[in-house]
């Protein structure tokens, strides 16, 4: 099935 | 029948709906699952839920618990980025919102963050946030 996987994210906040 | 993710949140989040919430939960996760892009838009109301006030941060981190045995590895997918940790280290951490957070709520995120390094070991990002809390001493082993 269509799995649109987004794979972008934002750095860890310290 | 055809309940928005918002709707079924906003139901299942609302102090007048104690008794009757699990059905809400419940029908929030069924909704969950037959949405395509149901876990990313499912975070990001959750997380507008854990930064409001008590009750409704509580009933929200309940809602999440459900979600992540009902709604499967999409879900976990969604959960394990830092876009959505990020959000509960800033309830937790005094460097954010922490300092105007209840006990209750901060506690309620570390026990979950600890049991999702347990339940998803492989999950290096889950591990990394609950690190960054532990080197910050909030948590209370």
């Amino acid at each position: 099935n269509y799995d649109f996987h987004d794979d972008s994210d934002e750095d860890l906040l310290e | 029948e055809g309940e928005s993710l918002e709707s079924w949140l906003n139901k299942a989040t609302h102090p007048t709906n104690r008794q009757e919430d699990w059905e809400y939960i419940i029908g929030f996760c069924d909704q969950i699952n037959k949405e395509l892009e149901g876990p990313q838009i499912a975070v990001r109301l959750l997380v507008h839920k854990i930064h409001s006030q008590e009750w409704e941060a509580l009933q929200a981190l309940t809602v999440l618990e459900a979600c992540m045995k009902n709604c499967g590895r999409r879900f976990h997918n969604e959960i394990a980025r830092y876009r959505f940790l990020n959000e509960l280290i800033k309830v937790v951490s005094p460097k954010y919102m922490g300092d105007s957070v209840s006990e209750k709520v901060k506690n309620k995120i570390i026990e979950m963050l600890y049991s999702w390094t347990v339940a998803f070991p492989n999950e290096a990002k889950i591990a990394d946030a609950y690190q960054t809390l532990k080197r910050q001493g909030l948590v209370m082993s």
